[in-house]
């Protein structure tokens, strides 16, 4: 493992504390997408079915089972904590997620290694994954003023992305055989997603002030 | 196999 998946998946586990301690600790989902919430508990779901089957490290089962946990226990809270549920913008948070499931699935009927349960699912997920932050970057967009911690998680969850493209030039240049066409493609487009919050998260670093998205 | 495919990923 390189230092840039590694970075990466640390990234990507502190976003998801962050949203944990947020919801923990002002006992609100006010400014979380509940939706978006929803798509990464069926990636994450759908992607590690391959507990049951093989067997890489540890460390990725670990990972892979935090993920899997973390993930539910948020949707659990945004729909059924009583106090947490009030406090979530369920006005604001009307992208409709079922057409990016249902769009994701039939694109990975037609692309995919292998035309096998696992591969497709595997394929799935890689591009639920990358569309799975549009409800939440929207919720961002709609409700305008935005609170710390939801900033701080979007920007994490953002910097695993980044992460994860040098790791794949990375490992593309150091292993012979490596190629991964699908999830680099599918992995390109969900960065691509977080270039305008980053440029606003950045004016806002820079200028010293609380983040504001245009309307 | 896994390794190449970058299956060893999250």
């Amino acid at each position: 493992m390189n230092i840039f998946r590694f970075a990466g998946d640390m990234t990507h586990l502190i976003s998801i504390l962050v949203l944990l301690l947020k919801i923990y600790a002002t006992k609100s989902c006010s400014g979380i997408s509940l939706k978006t919430q929803e798509l990464y508990a069926i990636v994450f779901v759908a992607r590690y079915l391959d507990l049951f089957t093989d067997f890489i490290s540890v460390y990725n089962t670990v990972m892979k089972l935090v993920f899997i946990g973390c993930s539910l226990a948020i949707v659990w809270c945004m729909r059924l904590h009583r106090v947490v549920r009030r406090t979530y913008n369920k006005d604001v948070d009307t992208f409709r997620h079922y057409f990016l499931v249902l769009g994701c699935f039939l694109l990975a009927l037609f692309v995919h290694e292998k035309f096998t349960f696992q591969e497709v699912l595997w394929a799935f997920s890689i591009y639920l994954e990358a569309v799975a932050i549009l409800p939440q970057l929207v919720l961002l967009q709609r409700s305008g003023n935005v609170d710390n911690l939801t900033v701080q998680y979007v920007f994490f969850l953002g910097a695993y992305r980044a992460f994860y493209i040098l790791n794949w030039i990375y490992r593309y240049l150091t292993e012979p055989h490596f190629g991964r066409w699908i999830a680099s493609v599918a992995g390109l487009v969900q960065t691509a997603l977080y270039a305008d919050f980053f440029y606003y998260y950045f004016i806002s670093w820079k200028n010293n002030a609380k983040l504001q998205l245009p309307a | 196999d896994k390794q190449d495919s970058g299956k060893d990923e999250l």
